[in-house]
């Protein structure tokens, strides 16, 4: 979904 | 996934396993800050609240599985086992980590990527990961004689820092519109943290003394 932020790092 | 973020979480994983390898083997802490501990509990904690809304991949899951239940046992070893708390140096181990957790707290309110619990309580983890080692760097100085595996694992922990300030670059580089300043900044802060540990630490390999550092 656009709103979140995805972070895919540790 | 680039070979400098593989390195960086692998060398990550190592710190941590050294870590619980000496505590859990020997029984003993002696020269392990429970306040650098409690703090990168916390950092786990924090960063990681989306471990069941959003699913990256399952390496991604698993590493956040270990670092969590590590991080969290190390912290249970060192203050509920009865044999390893006896050798915590609560007297030398006086950092008021509280210091830290404020103004990282105070600064994800202010600098944050939106203004969502999530990515507050994220950039927090970021800031208070660059200074969590600070009370383990102090109680490296006042205990004079620093142990192998101890200087390991800080080595280790700083290391994995390192690596992934080359992922950014590489992912800068590679990947459009992937700016993330926040990481990007706190990350470089946490490897400098690291610089003058780093030095001492090459030169007693170098010379083949024990690794201890000035008062």
């Amino acid at each position: 979904s656009p709103g979140i932020i995805l972070h895919d790092e540790l | 996934m680039n070979i400098f973020r593989l390195a960086g979480d692998m060398t990550h994983l190592m710190s941590v396993l050294v870590l619980l390898l000496k505590i859990h083997t020997i029984k003993s802490c002696a020269g392990i800050s429970l306040k650098t501990q409690e703090l990168y509990a916390l950092v786990f904690a924090t960063r990681y609240l989306d471990i069941f809304t959003d699913f990256i991949s399952v390496y991604n899951t698993i590493m956040k599985l270990i670092f969590l239940g590590s991080s969290f046992s190390i912290v249970w070893y060192m203050r509920r086992h009865k044999l390893v708390r006896r050798s915590y140096d609560k007297e030398q181990d006086t950092f008021r980590h509280f210091f830290l957790v404020l103004p990282c707290l105070l600064l994800a309110l202010v600098m944050n990527e939106k203004f969502t619990f999530k990515e507050v309580m994220w950039a927090f983890s970021l800031y208070l990961e660059a200074v969590a080692i600070l009370p383990q760097l102090v109680l490296l100085q006042r205990t004079k004689n620093i142990d192998n595996l101890t200087g390991q694992y800080v080595f280790l922990l700083g290391a994995y820092r390192a690596f992934y300030i080359f992922n950014w670059i590489y992912r800068y580089f590679t990947e459009p519109h992937y700016v993330h300043w926040i990481t990007w900044i706190s990350g470089l802060v946490q490897t400098l943290l690291y610089a003058d540990f780093f030095y001492y630490y090459f030169n007693s390999w170098k010379n083949n003394v024990k690794l201890h550092l000035p008062a």
